[in-house]
C-alpha cells in the first residue's frame, strides 16, 4: 500500500521549482522513514538532497520501500496545477505516479515512471570551517544586488559580516550583512550566480537558510522546516580563479 | 578570469 497525504502541496512544489530548474530527471525514494531525493545536474555543478519526514505528511501509507524515476519537468507542469489550499494525494498505479489535488474541485493527473539514464552518487560530507544562517529573502535580496553587474559572485564570510562581491565590467557592487554567528575562521568562495538563483527557486521552502563555506569549497546551502520535518539542500560547486 | 569547477573532486 502506497498513499501519501499532504495538506499543504505548496512544500512540494516550492522544491520542484528550484529542482526542476537544475535537472531534468530524479529517483524519489520512500520508506517508512519518509521521503527523500539525492540528485546531480549533468554537468555536475549541482547537487540537491530533499528530504521530508513522514510525520510531515497527514496520511503516510508505505508498506515496502518505493523508488519513483520521475522527469521533474513533467512532474513540475502537474505540480504548478495545485492550488496552495489543496489536499496532495500521492498514489502508484502501475508504472505511473498518481497525483491528486483536491480543493473546490479535483484534478488527477498520471505521470509516467521512467527508466534513469544515470546514476546519482551519495551525497558527499564536507567539513566546513564557516556556517551561518540568513533570511532566504534576504540572500535573493542580495543576489539580485550584485547580478546587475556580474555573472559571477565573492562570497566572503569574517568575523562580523557575509559580504557579496562582484566586480563587473562597467561597475562593482559590494553587499554586507551582519551575521551575527560566531565565525572563528575567513572564508572566501566564487560562484556562478545563475546557478545561486537556481537554487533560491526554492526561497518560499523555509524562511532560514544555512550557509556553509570553505576557501575555494563548494557553497552548502541548507533550508529547513520547523521541527526538522523537512530538509531541502544543495551543494554548488565553486569557480576556481586562475 | 576563473573556470567552473566539478563537484566530482569532493564525492
Amino acid at each position: 500500500m502506497f498513499k501519501l497525504i499532504l495538506s499543504d502541496p505548496s512544500i512540494f512544489k516550492t522544491s520542484f521549482e528550484a529542482i526542476s530548474s537544475i535537472v531534468d530527471e530524479v529517483q524519489i525514494e520512500v520508506d517508512s522513514d519518509g521521503l527523500r531525493l539525492n540528485a546531480i545536474d549533468r554537468s555536475h555543478i549541482t547537487y540537491v538532497h530533499l528530504e521530508l519526514k513522514e510525520r510531515l505528511f497527514d496520511v503516510f501509507q508505505c508498506d515496502e520501500p518505493i523508488k519513483l524515476n520521475v522527469d521533474t519537468e513533467e512532474l513540475m507542469k502537474v505540480l504548478k496545477r495545485s492550488k496552495s489550499d489543496d489536499v496532495m494525494e500521492l498514489t502508484v498505479d502501475g508504472g505511473s505516479l498518481i497525483v491528486t489535488f483536491e480543493g473546490a474541485i479535483k484534478k488527477t493527473f498520471k505521470v509516467k515512471l521512467i527508466d534513469l539514464e544515470y546514476e546519482t552518487p551519495e551525497s558527499p560530507s564536507i567539513e566546513y570551517p564557516v556556517k551561518i544562517t540568513i533570511p532566504i529573502k534576504t540572500l535573493k535580496e542580495s543576489i539580485q544586488d550584485i547580478e546587475i553587474v556580474a555573472d559571477r559572485v565573492e562570497f566572503n564570510i569574517d568575523q562580523d559580516f557575509l559580504k557579496l562581491k562582484a566586480v563587473g565590467e562597467f561597475s562593482d557592487a559590494e553587499v554586507e550583512y551582519l551575521h551575527g554567528e560566531k565565525v572563528t575562521e575567513d572564508a572566501r568562495a566564487i560562484f556562478a550566480i545563475e546557478n545561486i538563483k537556481e537554487m533560491l527557486k526554492a526561497e518560499k521552502f523555509a524562511d532560514t537558510t544555512y550557509i556553509s563555506l570553505g576557501d575555494d569549497m563548494p557553497l552548502t546551502l541548507t533550508l529547513e522546516l520547523l521541527n526538522e520535518e523537512g530538509e531541502l539542500s544543495f551543494l554548488l560547486a565553486p569557480r576556481i580563479e586562475e | 578570469k576563473s573556470r567552473q569547477s566539478s563537484l566530482d573532486v569532493f564525492f
